[in-house]
């Protein structure tokens, strides 16, 4: 199973319609302080299930929806697709059937947010569980936020052990 | 269970000593179980020492020493069980020119190995040099990311003119 | 007292904007006693809207953003009453290129209106150029620290090497 | 007032003796991870007074003091030297005399640590109180330690007061 592609709309500082190609080997992202380099990891956290709004650096979760610029109005929907190639079936029963499966979470304002696997309506925990079966998912250790990996060497000693649980 | 996490902690720990090594260019490091007999409440204790220096616990260590400790640590873990992603946003930051070159060795080796997709958000111009590909995230319109793929060889021109 | 606190308040508030929309090109930011009408039990809010973006708390702001904004208020801070020595451990290292002028830029002004010593530091080529002088340590020995003054011609050959 | 020299002398990896000239203006210090440079940092704000050995990142005040390396036997004393120009004779009273003070602190295993300006034993209170009248000090926040700036943002709004409180 592997990632192919991320699209944004409407998340945090992409506004527009945003594609990035999730391809092997190193893919580099640059670019200015502030531009939105960890929108980007936050927008791949949020879609495979990310729960904690303070995770996101907001007080609540639609501080993920787009809140406007000197410019721009806000907005009251954002989404996200992650497209997972399942060739090789290894992704769990629920989604064995699919080559590809499209995750999509949208939230609106005031009404929640839900998640989609190929256009159809799932459950938070089927999507959580889609990814914590690949060794991924919003809490991830392969996922190192910004500042986050001193945290690792700063934590209490028996927090540290929950890294080891994700290896058993 | 309790067999599980220990079967963990030695193939974490094995894996962490190699990889330690590999990126301080020698020394050695391990992994401890302390606090309680009991694996499922014990907590985790880092021994480090660089090459040269004696073993010590990794408060002592400089915060760029700390950042490879840390990253040793994570891809033991990583490789154990290698998922599809893996995202480093600046993990590079606190480290000298050879560090990063090391660093970035072990994410190339890495990948070749699992195949996994990395997204390595950095500034420094070295690690970009060593990426497969760019993307660029800019504000042309003030508020507004957009996201643009940048050619290498336009890259390196960037590089050059640093 | 609460009279003392007021008054450094409104002090170290007017100056963290002027800094502010300087660190940032525009922009404005503000303080405010926030949670207890007692100065002395109230708690210090930042609020900071980079150019072109909407007011917000900093916890929405990027981490160089951040960076940027902690480094305007620590100098408005400062100003108020400027000691003999000022020390800036990798303060630079998650700014990207034009962050890192404009800080420098900003530790130049500040060290020629108060005569601070300042002591900056840095693993960036880009700030290292930006010194009246440079110290080196090294562990020729390993784990020996030495000190070893870098003649700036020298290190203007190291930053073109880069 | 200003500092005119840092002097080190078996104080963490600096066990040969070392000299910082202290001078207005930019002075960077480059170097290596883990070569020293920020000890260098924490020799200044232990010869000013500091009590906590974990801001000193150690265990107890004792891991100031060279602790050996493959090749070299830990050592007994640490010793470190500020060497303040007080010409404008702006020191407070205690000092009011001198041109220059020399302020040293050392400390020997199993015996503590003890002050002394210009060769008199003084109390670790008047040293600390000398900086404090020069807006210095160990708890300075003009003395920004290797990834402190992020503190500042991150504290608790009631925690971010102190800092005014230098102010006033
Ligand atoms: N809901 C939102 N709507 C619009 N903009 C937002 C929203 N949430 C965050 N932002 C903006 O995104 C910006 C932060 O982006 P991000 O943290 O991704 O930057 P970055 O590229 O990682 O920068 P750095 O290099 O400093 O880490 C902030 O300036 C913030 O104003
Ligand atoms: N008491 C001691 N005796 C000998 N060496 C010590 C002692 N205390 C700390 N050290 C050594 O000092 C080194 C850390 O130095 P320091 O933190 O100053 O590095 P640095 O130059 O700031 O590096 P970085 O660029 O990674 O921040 C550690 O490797 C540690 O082994
Ligand atoms: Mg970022
Ligand atoms: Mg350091």
């Amino acid at each position: 199973v592997n990632f192919t592609k991320l699209k944004l709309l409407g998340f945090k500082s992409f506004v527009e319609p945003t594609e990035l190609p999730i391809r092997t080997g190193l893919t580099g992202i640059v670019g200015p302080n502030g531009c939105g380099k960890s929108n980007l990891v936050e927008a791949l956290r949020w879609v495979m299930g990310e729960t904690s709004a303070k995770r996101m650096r907001g007080s609540g979760m639609e501080d993920v929806i787009f809140n406007g610029t000197t410019d721009r109005p806000a907005r009251n929907i954002a989404e996200v697709h992650l497209a997972v190639n399942n060739s090789d079936r290894k992704a769990p029963a629920a989604f064995a059937d699919f080559d590809e499966i499209d995750i999509t979470r949208r939230i609106e304002r005031n009404k929640g947010s839900n998640y989609r696997a190929n256009g159809k309506e799932v459950r938070a925990r089927d999507v959580q569980l889609l990814f914590a079966d690949l060794a991924s998912g919003a809490g991830s250790s392969a996922l190192v936020g910004q500042g986050k990996i001193g945290a690792l060497i700063n934590a209490k000693a028996t927090e540290r052990r929950s890294i080891l649980e994700e290896a058993a | 269970g309790r067999a599980r996490l220990l079967d963990a902690f030695e193939l974490v720990n094995e894996r962490f000593g190699v990889l330690f090594t590999k990126l301080f260019g020698g020394g050695s490091a391990r992994l401890e179980l302390i606090g309680s007999s009991d694996p499922l409440e014990a907590g985790l204790e880092i021994m480090a020492s660089p090459p040269g220096k004696k073993l010590q616990t990794i408060s002592l260590l400089s915060g760029g020493e700390q950042t490879m400790t840390a990253i040793a640590l994570l891809f033991a873990v990583f490789m154990t069980n290698p998922a599809p992603i893996c995202v480093l946003d600046e993990v590079d930051a606190p480290l000298d020119e050879a560090n990063v070159n090391r660093f970035c060795g072990m994410v190339s080796e890495i990948a070749e190995q699992t195949g996994t997709a990395f997204l390595v958000i950095t500034h420094n111009p070295v690690t970009m040099a060593r990426m497969d590909r760019l993307f660029g995230v800019t504000m042309a319109e003030r508020g507004i990311s957009q996201l643009l793929s940048v050619d290498l060889q336009a890259a390196a021109k960037m590089r050059a003119a640093e």
